[in-house]
């Protein structure tokens, strides 16, 4: 039952390769994602300061329009505010633990040195090994590097909570029962001249496509992750062929071959959402002269159009503190390593100095 | 995304 342990092993050279290529590769796949995700946001952005599809469907001027509606459903089926209330006041303790273990790492390190130095004082040339600030050079820049991403951690916070305080009035708003949302929302005088008028149907049928669109990037975003390719046996041929690997020419060759026609279908996508766009503010602009506009009317659809945000805004205060979280507890684990990296190599200098110390009496 | 990427940090460079 012989298993080869060393099946994995490759040539620095090749591993350096797959490396870099699946750097390349993530940056494309995020590339790709990137522009689908901007693309959506913006057009939730377009249709929210457009108020639409609310507009189309308040034509009692009095109960909730469903869309939103179904916003508010799906903001209360996610937890409402109180679910990411909870989880933003958890994020300062993720910091703090991740902050003591990389001062508990780093005071190791000083503790020792101090002790060295100390004893280098006292014996002088006698004491004749490597000083440990010399050694932990390294083990401070990592320790640094820590810190800085620290740091930058403790900006995005700052950044999701002020999105939060922003928007958690209107947020809440959207999270009540339907009931107190209508009664939250002004009355307008209906607009009787809307149902049955042709704009109305060609305002629908275009975010229909629109829908369709942002449904087929849904699709997109699904076949792009699945796409999978390895390189190691190419690398390897090259480098035993030819001495030496292309990694970029041969990376680029093989991630257009992958992606090409994903790259093409989102363009074509990005293209045709553009468009879509710009119908719609023609039509809107025509379906807002057919409307009595009167100051209730505006102060109603005001309101409207900050509903949709705060679903917006609640999505990607939620999708911005999934990631804070994840980070966090990412960076936990990584921390750990490193803790241990630094009570190893203090635990080595004790040895030696113990040992040292013993020779130094002796002699 | 707004935190730092933690990528580079994952994979252990250092060969002892």
């Amino acid at each position: 039952k012989f298993t080869d342990l060393f099946e994995k092993m490759v040539p620095m050279a090749v591993q350096q390769s797959v490396s870099a290529a699946n750097s390349r590769k993530a940056e494309t796949v995020n590339r790709l994602i990137g522009s689908m995700r901007e693309a959506t946001n913006l057009c939730n952005g377009v249709l929210a300061s457009l108020n639409l599809p609310a507009a189309l469907e308040d034509l009692s001027g009095d109960a909730v329009p469903q869309s939103i509606l179904e916003k508010s459903r799906a903001l209360i089926q996610q937890g409402g505010l109180q679910s990411i209330e909870q989880l933003i006041k958890d994020l300062p303790e993720l910091l703090q633990r991740n902050r003591e273990i990389l001062d508990e790492s780093l005071k190791m390190l000083d503790d020792e040195e101090a002790t060295d130095n100390e004893l280098r004082g006292k014996f002088n040339q006698r004491w004749n090994r490597t000083p440990s600030g010399d050694l932990y050079k390294p083990l401070r820049a990592e320790g640094n590097n820590f810190r800085n991403i620290l740091d930058k951690a403790v900006q995005a916070d700052q950044v999701v909570r002020e999105r939060y305080t922003a928007h958690c009035e209107m947020i809440a708003l959207l999270c009540k029962p339907e009931n107190e949302l209508s009664a939250a929302i002004p009355s307008a005088n209906p607009a009787k001249t809307l149902q049955g008028s042709e704009v109305v149907n060609v305002l629908r049928s275009q975010l229909a496509q629109l829908d369709e669109v942002k449904r087929e990037r849904e699709v997109l975003e699904g076949e792009v992750k699945s796409v999978t390719f390895d390189l190691t046996a190419k690398f390897l041929t090259a480098l035993a062929q030819d001495g030496a690997i292309n990694e970029e020419v041969m990376t680029s060759s093989e991630l257009d071959a992958r992606y090409g026609s994903h790259n093409q279908r989102v363009q074509q996508n990005l293209r045709r959402q553009e468009e879509l766009l710009s119908q719609i503010q023609v039509s809107h602009q025509e379906f807002s002269a057919l409307k009595q506009s009167n100051s209730e009317a505006n102060t109603r659809e005001d309101v409207l159009k900050k509903l949709a945000s705060a679903h917006d805004s609640y999505i990607e205060i939620s999708s911005n503190i999934k990631e804070g979280t994840k980070f966090y507890n990412d960076l936990t684990e990584i921390l750990l390593k490193f803790q241990n990296k630094c009570s190893d190599i203090v635990f080595a200098r004790k040895t030696e100095r113990d040992e040292l110390l013993k020779e130094l009496q002796q002699s | 995304s707004l935190y730092p990427s933690l990528e580079d940090l994952k994979v252990d460079k250092v060969i002892r």
